[in-house]
């Protein structure tokens, strides 16, 4: 659905903090201090696979708005994956 | 996710539990009701037994807290993280936390139930993982089943007694059998019935139980969901659904209650009466949006209303009967959809296409489920 829920859309820079923290809780989403931008994106993106995958959303990698939805759901704080 | 090396169990069945404080949005009594009968749905299925205790070290100990709590896991304010659980183990093994900045509640829908919340943390508790199942109490994402007529899904049932083996000493009163878990819907059943199909801008929902299935023009693969999942405000087993292109509301019809949405978003709350329909109608079995006609027609027996959306009145000599204008259509109509200039129309596990009020084909209702 192209949801357009919502008073005011969050900035990509919160959505993207946000998702950043959902997948290093629940998807052992590595903390990386060496900066080396191309892995940590790469790494985000496989992470994001994994989540989109465990959902049922469509496995795109990217952080679009059907994941950001799902992200935002009240949940578990139990990681969904094996740490 | 596959490659899990441990599993987590308790080495006995006889646990003890302790409710460490309360939280102020319940009272102490329907704390420890919702507590012991999150338990019992785990007990009821496993040999496993909870006894209370009032003091000292329980293996499953149970409290309410906020923001950090100094177990490495901080809560998040209200929303997000509702509770979480330690799998089996000493010291905070077994502990479950709740995020007391949310509120919980006890029989109501207000807030987040703490009997499913629990339910679900003691499942960790006992050492399940989450499930990617939808509609499994260990599915990550809270959505509020009602609690008095919770059953443990077969999913949950099925995971558990692979870890502790199946409640023995409870045999089954075959003239009272305990309830059969309820199990998902199967797309591919041959005998599938929808409660209802709807499209949604360019995709089709098809409705059955507590669930639906989405199918994207442009995704291969079928996808299952709680109903809840998107719009936790819509009943289970609804009677109709359809859509209205021209204002994008899609229409839910439940008795004479009608939810109006755009997208994720509940935005009317209707009756059946607002289409025209008599009180006497308490229930519809079908609908669909004639986009040709701008006629809204809703399906009642083996006869139809047609109600003009734009005049908004009930189109004259109506009821009339289905099989008048849809020829061969001589069984109840359960659910209707239309697209690219076809009607659908379903009648159990068969569907009838019209075209132009002829029928050109009849097909399998799992056949639009990509089997």
């Amino acid at each position: 659905f192209r949801a357009h829920s919502g008073p005011v859309a969050p900035s990509e820079t919160d959505d993207h903090e946000f998702a950043k923290n959902y997948l290093k809780k629940l998807y052992n989403m590595e903390e990386d201090n060496t900066p080396s931008f191309g892995r940590k994106v790469n790494e985000m993106s496989l992470k994001l696979g994994e989540m989109q995958e465990f959902f049922g959303l469509k496995v795109t990698g990217t952080l679009d708005a059907e994941t950001m939805e799902m992200m935002k759901k009240p949940r578990c704080g139990v990681p969904d994956v094996a740490a | 996710l596959k490659a899990r090396a441990l599993t987590y169990k308790w080495t006995t069945n006889s646990l003890t539990y302790r409710i460490e404080n309360y939280t102020p949005d319940m009272s102490v009594a329907e704390v420890d009701d919702s507590i012991q009968r999150a338990l019992q749905v785990w007990a009821r299925v496993t040999p496993l037994k909870f006894k209370r205790i009032y003091s000292g070290i329980a293996d499953i100990m149970i409290s309410f807290v906020v923001g950090d709590h100094r177990d490495g896991s901080p809560f998040d304010g209200p929303n997000g993280f509702l509770a979480h659980a330690f799998f089996p183990g000493v010291g905070i093994g077994g502990d479950a936390h709740f995020d007391d900045d949310e509120t919980f509640s006890f029989r109501s829908t207000r807030g987040y139930n703490l009997f499913l919340v629990a339910a679900h943390e003691f499942g960790h508790s006992l050492g399940l993982e989450h499930s990617n199942v939808p509609g499994a109490l260990m599915y990550p994402t809270y959505s509020y089943t009602n609690p008095d007529t919770f059953v443990l899904p077969r999913d949950d049932v099925k995971r558990i007694q692979a870890l502790y083996g199946s409640n023995r000493d409870k045999p089954v009163n075959p003239d009272k059998p305990e309830p059969t878990p309820p199990v998902n819907p199967d797309a591919c059943d041959p005998n599938l019935a929808l409660d209802a199909v709807t499209t949604l801008r360019g995709e089709k929902l098809f409705f059955k139980n507590r669930f639906f299935w989405r199918i994207h023009p442009q995704l291969t693969e079928t996808d299952q969901y709680l109903i809840k999942f998107f719009w936790p405000e819509l009943p289970d087993n609804i009677d109709a659904a359809f859509e209205n292109p021209s204002t994008d509301l899609v229409y839910i019809i439940k008795g004479q209650k009608v939810w109006a949405l755009s997208g994720y978003d509940v935005v009317q709350r209707l009756s059946l009466s607002s289409f025209g329909l008599p009180d006497t109608v308490k229930k519809i079995d079908a609908a669909v949006y004639d986009v040709d006609t701008e006629k809204a027609l809703f399906f009642l027996g083996k006869s139809y209303y047609s109600y003009d959306v734009n005049g908004k009145v009930m189109d004259r000599g109506f009821p009339k009967p289905v099989e008048q204008s849809f020829p061969g259509m001589t069984t109840k109509v359960t659910a209707a959809f239309q697209e690219n200039g076809n009607t659908y129309l379903f009648s159990g596990p068969d569907v009838f296409q019209y075209n132009s009020g002829r029928l050109v084909n009849v097909l399998k209702s799992n056949s639009f489920l990509r089997c």
